[in-house]
């Protein structure tokens, strides 16, 4: 699954996800890529945000949305993905999952949850620091 | 610090970023960034998570998500359990530009991107034919199913409903090859 979020040079944001889904799903079943404020969400007044994981259980927390709304009150970007994961978290200490967020004004984290074989989520940024795209990542 | 403009997107998937940061270098919107980022991982089979040829499901099938969001208008499009189309999210942008919806699902998701011009075709590949094959020899595991029978963590489908309904522990199958 890609999440990605971008913010134009006037703070202007988009996000987006694209994804074929888990393996050996039940047909029909949908995960939390597709769904608005889960797999991401976008707000130029607050920032955006874009989700990755166990879909199953992450949708049921639309951390994309709860991200963008703690941005909107202040927190920064990592902060608020690492409340977005710790949200989970509580009724799912083991799930399988990782947040990408950025504000209006160009700052970015990452948050993942600790899983086994799961302690590091490497990402890709952009901005005009790099020509090329820089990797990322965040120890879970 | 940070600077504008911008474009992150999760896991190393470097041609994606490339293909996103070039448009907002050429003066394209941020829509046009996303779009172009998440095609280019369709196209590419990211991780065998994205696209066409991946993540097939009980029945040997891969199907898409996708969904695109404006932060400006707050308009989304998004399309789930896509079939027969390889361009996801170029779906999901013609459900937000062509509908006043929001989400289209499974084969009338598909019969609407056909008829706005999508190709249709096989989003099977040798690859994940041999996935489904090597489920298929393994029992079928792992699955998704409970409280049926036969036994889903001994025994492939079909399933009927067990009377009983037992309380069990959530098996975690998602990992950095299978994951939404």
């Amino acid at each position: 699954t890609i999440g990605m979020i971008a913010v134009d040079q006037d703070g202007h944001v988009a996000a987006g996800t694209s994804t074929n889904g888990m393996s050996h799903k039940v047909p029909g079943r949908v995960g939390d890529s597709p769904i608005v404020g889960a797999g991401a969400y976008a707000d130029s007044s607050a920032g955006g945000a874009a989700a990755t994981g166990d879909g199953d259980i992450m949708m049921r927390f639309l951390p994309s949305y709860l991200a963008v709304e703690l941005m909107r009150t202040g927190a920064d970007p990592s902060a608020a993905c690492k409340m977005a994961i710790s949200r989970i978290k509580r009724h799912y200490s083991e799930f399988f999952g990782a947040i990408i967020c950025a504000n209006t004004t160009g700052h970015y984290g990452a948050a993942c949850n600790k899983s086994p074989g799961f302690s590091q989520f490497h990402f890709m940024v952009s901005n005009s620091e790099s020509d090329a795209p820089l990797l990322k990542s965040v120890d879970c | 610090h940070a600077s504008l403009p911008l474009v992150i997107n999760t896991w190393p998937f470097k041609n994606a970023t490339a293909a996103a940061w070039s448009v907002l270098q050429s003066g394209g919107s941020m829509l046009d960034a996303v779009q172009e980022g998440c095609a280019r991982c369709e196209v590419e089979q990211c991780d065998g998570t994205v696209g066409y040829g991946g993540s097939p499901d009980e029945s040997g099938e891969t199907t898409l998500d996708a969904l695109i969001m404006n932060g400006d208008t707050m308009e989304v499009g998004a399309v789930a359990d896509l079939r027969r189309i390889k361009n996801a999210i170029g779906v999901a942008r013609a459900v937000m530009e062509r509908t006043d919806h929001t989400l289209l699902v499974g084969e009338s998701a598909s019969v609407f991107a056909e008829n706005m011009g999508f190709l249709a075709e096989d989003l099977t590949t040798n690859k994940s034919v041999n996935i489904f094959s090597q489920w298929l020899g393994s029992n079928c595991q792992p699955n998704y199913r409970k409280n049926v029978f036969p036994d889903p963590s001994q025994s492939c489908g079909p399933y009927k409903p067990r009377a009983m309904l037992k309380e069990t522990e959530r098996a975690q199958h998602a990992n950095a090859h299978s994951h939404d």
